[in-house]
């Protein structure tokens, strides 16, 4: 049992650094970024104790996950449930408003992720209410009530626009 | 990865929905109460979750309200598997009280059904393709043992 | 304390009542309502056992909180609690983010609340991330990190602006 | 109505900050991470609340990392009492590991601060002027039980 817990312990803590790392760079130069961690309260029989999750986003000095504000430790929370998804590979992810507490640069921040880790082999497939950020996806499945309040859905796909400059410009940093 | 979905009177989904256009990257889009989530719930319910792991509900609960025929209703997913290249449906149908599960339209016993889709590249019992509305704000809040715990899960 | 309880209770499940359905009245005719309502599991000792809340959203049949929709279930928490603010008058109220759920309709019906309440006798000083909110408020304080990732303020008056026609015609109704 | 907010070494905010233009509805906007929670902490601090209401704070925690002069954290916030017409200061100090309250740049005791304030319509024990970041979110998870102590608690 310790060395199934040891084995995902430790790439779970690896795919969070760099997970961490990649979602909160900054969009402009020089590109500064945050740290994570995950340590082992207990060493012995680390599956009895607690894993002390730490972060620190860009620019800024160490701080108690309670202290960080309601944005960043959501930042911090979506990177470290990303880090249990790479652990097993899976062929689709689907993510339901998982950007919530995100403001207009975290969002940009995100659509950078997404855009970078989503191919054929990796489809994302995201519940969203920010227009910020689905604008910039493959196809849009739109969902509306009908009078008698049953859900009826609509497909459209976005690839036959042009992409935007600054959509573009966003990928390529 | 997913390529369409078709459902029929599965929660706000009365009678039978086709939905297409799922792309490398899509979205799901729409208003508060309007269905997006139960979209979700209609994928992690074909793949074999249980009823309990969809906002703690009962399989009755699953069902459409007003459906006509309370004993048809059914989420489809047509699964195109990348190596191959060929599209597998996946199917999950609520017959009484009861889930009977379908791959490439040969009716499977629930273990049998893991296995096959595990062959595919899908691991249902990891639970890890999938994060619920609400998740993100929940690990925020916890504490050093039940961020182990999630890790225990996984492993 | 049974007396105490019961008299908090009385007041509150009618403010909730009046709230919530104000709150999820629609923006167009013919201005459906919602209904919420607050039930003691315990008549006689009532403290110790607790107390069922439940909604019907507008033109929604029957259906227990849990399988409620995210943005439908904040609506209502939001109800709750402007329900137990309305039980001992305070001056103002401070809010942080309580539009995080919410679509563009819920969050111009919130707009539309806070219009109808806010007065000299009862201040309401929101924050939001949200653009669709914050641009229908009387002043903006503009909060902003310098280099040094210490917080910077600055203040907008909005009032010296006339307000847009969509947002006169909203109030009206 | 509170006017403005004068504040010093608090949190996110380094030296001293005046904050103005509260109107009858304001909003406080800016980035993830700017300091607009820190507002809303700085106004229910000065209203006498615990720190440890304030994101499990210790009083240390409250001032500014690297307030040149550790002892010198402040927060005034300058009301106005609309039956009367007047606007009174309302000042909590961090003085060492104690705070110190003021009103009317009286130096008061917590009771008297507290009866003063409620003189004022300020009902600083029922904590029902604030909510939380977050606070909705959990209210729309709670059980009844917990939806009872609620009420009890602002009965
Ligand atoms: N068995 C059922 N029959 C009919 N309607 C149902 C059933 N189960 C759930 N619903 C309805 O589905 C709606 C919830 O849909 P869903 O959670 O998908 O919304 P959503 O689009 O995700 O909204 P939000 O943006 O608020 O999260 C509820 O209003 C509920 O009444
Ligand atoms: N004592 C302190 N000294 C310096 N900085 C501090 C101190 N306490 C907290 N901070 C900083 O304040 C920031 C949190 O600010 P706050 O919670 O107000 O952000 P916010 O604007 O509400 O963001 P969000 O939109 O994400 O909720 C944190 O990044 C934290 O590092
Ligand atoms: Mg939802
Ligand atoms: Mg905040």
């Amino acid at each position: 049992r310790k060395s199934l817990f040891m084995k995902a312990f430790k790439k779970i803590s690896k795919n969070l650094t760099s997970i961490y790392s990649e979602l909160t760079r900054e969009l402009e130069p020089p590109f500064h970024r945050g740290s994570a961690h995950l340590a082992l309260e207990d060493n012995v029989t680390p599956f009895n104790a607690g894993v002390k999750f730490t972060v620190i986003p860009p620019n800024k000095r160490f701080q108690e996950m309670d202290q960080l504000s309601g944005g960043e430790k959501s930042v911090a929370a979506l990177a470290f449930l990303f880090s249990l998804q790479g652990f097993k590979s899976t062929p689709f992810l689907i993510l339901d408003e998982i950007d919530a507490a995100f403001d207009s640069v975290n969002v940009l921040k995100l659509v950078r992720y997404v855009k970078h880790k989503a191919n054929r082999n990796l489809q994302f497939i995201v519940i969203s209410l920010k227009e910020l950020f689905y604008v910039h996806s493959d196809s849009l499945i739109g969902i509306c009530r009908e009078r008698d309040s049953t859900s009826a859905s609509f497909s459209l796909d976005l690839q036959q626009f042009t992409e935007s400059k600054e959509a573009e410009q966003l990928l390529v940093q | 990865m997913i390529i369409s979905l078709e459902i029929k009177d599965f929660k706000s989904y009365k009678g039978i929905h086709n939905i297409s256009l799922f792309k490398e990257f899509s979205c799901v889009i729409g208003p508060n109460g309007s269905g997006k989530s139960n979209i979700l719930d209609a994928i992690i319910f074909v793949l074999g979750q249980k009823a309990s792991a969809i906002r703690g509900s009962r399989l009755s609960e699953l069902v459409y309200f007003g459906a006509a025929d309370k004993t048809n209703t059914y989420v489809k997913l047509n699964f195109l598997h990348q190596i191959s290249g060929k599209i597998y449906p996946i199917m999950r149908k609520i017959v009484n009280t009861e889930s009977h599960y379908y791959l490439d339209d040969r009716l499977l016993s629930y273990k049998q059904f893991a296995t096959e889709l595990a062959e595919l590249g899908i691991n249902i019992a990891s639970k890890n393709f999938f994060i619920l509305q609400g998740d993100v704000e929940s690990i925020a809040m916890q504490n050093p043992k039940q961020i182990a715990d999630h890790i225990e899960k996984v492993s």
